[in-house]
């Protein structure tokens, strides 16, 4: 899955994702990447949240709109990442996902569960030289 | 950090600068830049997980879901379960753009792409056969179908797949609500699956959905959205 949020000059946010879901899934099953407030949600006010991982589990969670709310609330984006990742392993330990979130002024974080570390790429016009820059955080 | 913005999961650098470039040097407004951008990976087929030819379902054929969320007018065009046509990002910019709806899903949405001047094409490729067939010779393994504790005991200690395949239908006959929530016993055997008795199956426990099982294919250690 990739899922992406991009934010212009004026603060214009938006977010997105296209995937081709789990293999070997049963025939019509629909993961998280879709579903508004579990792939993906944006609101230009506060910024954007994006997911990836095990759909069927993630969405049951809507990560993103939640992180989303936590920036809205006061929380850096790693923060309101994490606080994400917590909420499913109560219920799903072994989950694995991450959250990549940015706020409007284009600060970014991430987490993630299941995996050793997980690797998001930014372009990001304060600090660009022409090189997409990849950026790595451990799991919760 | 700052604006402009774009952030992606995991290394899919090509889309990332697709989705950089079109906003800064080619001014596209951000949904047209985000389009852009995850059709790089959908061309690209990024780590198998994004467009054609990868993840295929239990009958061989993938489908695409894709999502456009615009954080200004909170408007959405989604697309899930889309058929036959490869541009699900691009089809979703449709939705949103052309239509009052949030989301169209399966055929009727490749009906939706069609209409919108889209092909029909098969998403099929020769590796995703590959993938399919090796999955069906593997006793169709792993899957999504739910399998009772009891009923692994029987393989763990060293019954062959026949061996317990055998003793669980014979013990099944008797009460099937002991062995198995469908059979024949997804763990061992394809389907297709019927399930046992309805109110026989008492209710699951919440299994942790994703139980290394369920997670531990061969790809990259997971296999997910």
């Amino acid at each position: 899955t990739i899922s992406m949020i991009v934010i212009d000059q004026t603060g214009h946010v938006v977010a997105g994702t296209s995937t081709n879901g789990a293999r070997h899934k049963i025939p019509g099953r629909v993961g998280d990447s879709p579903i508004p407030g579990a792939g993906a949600y944006a609101d230009s006010e506060v910024g954007a949240a994006v997911a990836t991982g095990d759909g069927d589990v993630m969405m049951r969670f809507l990560p993103a709109l939640l992180a989303v709310e936590g920036l809205r609330n006061g929380q850096g984006p790693s923060e309101a990442a994490e606080r994400q990742i917590k909420r499913i392993t109560k219920y799903y330990p072994t989950f694995a996902g991450g959250i990549v979130v940015a706020t409007k002024d284009g600060r970014h974080g991430a987490a993630c569960n299941g995996m050793a570390e997980f690797p998001y790429s930014v372009a990001d016009g304060s600090d660009w030289q022409g090189e997409v820059k990849v950026y790595t955080v451990k799991c919760v | 950090g700052g604006l402009p913005l774009v952030v992606t999961t995991w290394r899919f650098l090509n889309a990332t600068l697709q989705a950089y470039q079109s906003l800064t040097v080619g001014e596209f407004d951000p949904i047209d830049a985000l389009v852009e951008g995850c059709s790089v990976c959908e061309r690209e087929q990024c780590d198998g997980t994004v467009g054609y030819g990868g993840s295929p379902d239990e009958t061989g054929e993938t489908t695409l879901d894709a999502m456009l969320m615009d954080g200004t007018t909170m408007d959405i065009g989604a697309v899930a379960a889309l058929r036959e046509v490869k541009h699900a990002a691009a089809v979703a910019k449709y939705v949103l753009r052309n239509t009052r709806h949030t989301m169209l899903a399966g055929s009727q949405a490749t009906d939706f792409a069609l209409q919108m001047g889209f092909r029909r094409e098969t998403l099929q490729t020769d590796e995703s056969r590959a993938m399919w067939e090796q999955w069906k010779a593997n006793h169709c393994q792993p899957n999504f179908w739910r399998v009772s504790n009891a009923h692994c005991v029987c393989v763990l200690v060293g019954f062959s797949y026949l061996g317990a395949q055998t003793i669980l239908s014979q013990i099944a006959q008797k009460d099937r609500s002991i062995i198995e929530n469908v059979i024949p016993s997804p763990s061992m055997s394809c389907g297709p699956y019927e399930p046992v008795s309805a109110n026989a199956v008492r209710s699951n426990p919440p299994e942790d959905a994703s139980d290394p099982d369920r997670t531990d294919f061969s790809f990259g250690r997971y296999n997910h959205d």
